[in-house]
């Protein structure tokens, strides 16, 4: 594995979102994941859309809370095609599902794992780079308050509570820590991004990664 | 300044900014003891940000919505035979 690896170099990870006052993080990041999967595959960048999964993925909540694996569950069960971010704008809030024909271009998932590395972050750093960006879910009470930096401490594992989007890691300093995308706008921590120690299932950061087959 | 800077529109003196402002300092008491942990450069700091003038209920309520769900362990990549 490379020391240092974040998937943004390779120019398949979109811009930092917002999601509002929504509790649609879980569908951010597996949205995140597809966009970037999709980009690996040699497709041009493409935002999709966040509201349609909201809308339609009936199993989770929408605005009122969901989990990422039973959105990928879904995902894969209909293989629903996810259309452009421009052609189904987001809302931050829950709306009726729009439905598309068969025929319209989209894009739509063909398998996706779900493990707990927790005392694995290695093989966790080597699905990443393998398969591309990871939607994870972790914990993010103390997160009210982050500016920066690496998080070390008052982050607990196994009461997950917020979705996000690993888009690397760097092993090179002092601390080892992941490259997490987060979807709170670019205000919030580091231009969007927070950074968590790797080893130690820090902030949960391992206990439920999943990743996503174009 | 903190409401000019994130655009807040309530009122001085208002019930909805002395009920923040409670809020707000909590947050300050808050970020002294989670930086007090921070002992190397690299470490994570907390402060002032869009979130210090909600309660720790309102931002859990707003936006810690994940429903968790159990995943199997990881066991290794699978390889024929």
């Amino acid at each position: 594995l490379p020391a240092r690896f974040d998937w943004r170099d390779k120019a398949v990870v979109a811009p930092v979102q917002n999601q509002g006052a929504c509790g649609s993080c879980w569908a951010f990041s597996v949205v995140g994941a597809m966009q970037a999967d999709h980009a690996i595959g040699g497709s041009q960048l493409e935002q999709l859309s966040v509201q349609q999964v909201l809308d339609c993925s009936y199993q989770n909540a929408g605005c009122s809370g969901g989990s990422p694996s039973r959105a990928l569950s879904w995902l894969n069960q209909t293989k629903l095609k996810l259309v452009p971010r421009s052609e189904y704008p987001y809302k931050a809030k829950t709306g009726i599902c729009h439905f598309f024909s068969q025929s319209h271009e989209g894009v739509s998932v063909k398998d996706f794992s779900t493990y707990d590395f927790s005392g694995q972050e290695e093989a966790m750093m080597g699905q990443l780079v393998a398969h591309g960006p990871l939607a994870a879910i972790v914990d993010a009470v103390s997160w009210q308050d982050y500016l920066g930096g690496i998080i070390q401490y008052h982050c607990s594992s196994h009461w997950s509570n917020h979705a996000v989007l690993i888009i690397g890691y760097d092993t090179t300093g002092d601390i080892p820590y992941w490259i997490v995308q987060n979807s709170w706008g670019t205000t919030w921590g580091d231009e969007g991004y927070v950074y968590i120690k790797i080893g130690g299932n820090i902030c949960g950061i391992a206990d439920s990664v999943a990743a996503v087959f174009l | 300044a903190f409401r000019a800077h994130f655009h807040r529109t309530y009122e001085v003196d208002s019930e909805e900014f002395n009920r923040r402002r409670v809020y707000f300092q909590n947050a300050t008491e808050r970020h002294a003891y989670l930086n007090s942990f921070s002992t190397m450069s690299q470490s994570a700091k907390y402060g002032i940000n869009q979130f210090s003038d909600l309660s720790q209920k309102e931002f859990k309520d707003l936006y810690l919505r994940v429903v968790p769900d159990k995943a199997p362990i990881f066991s290794g990549l699978k390889t024929p035979g």
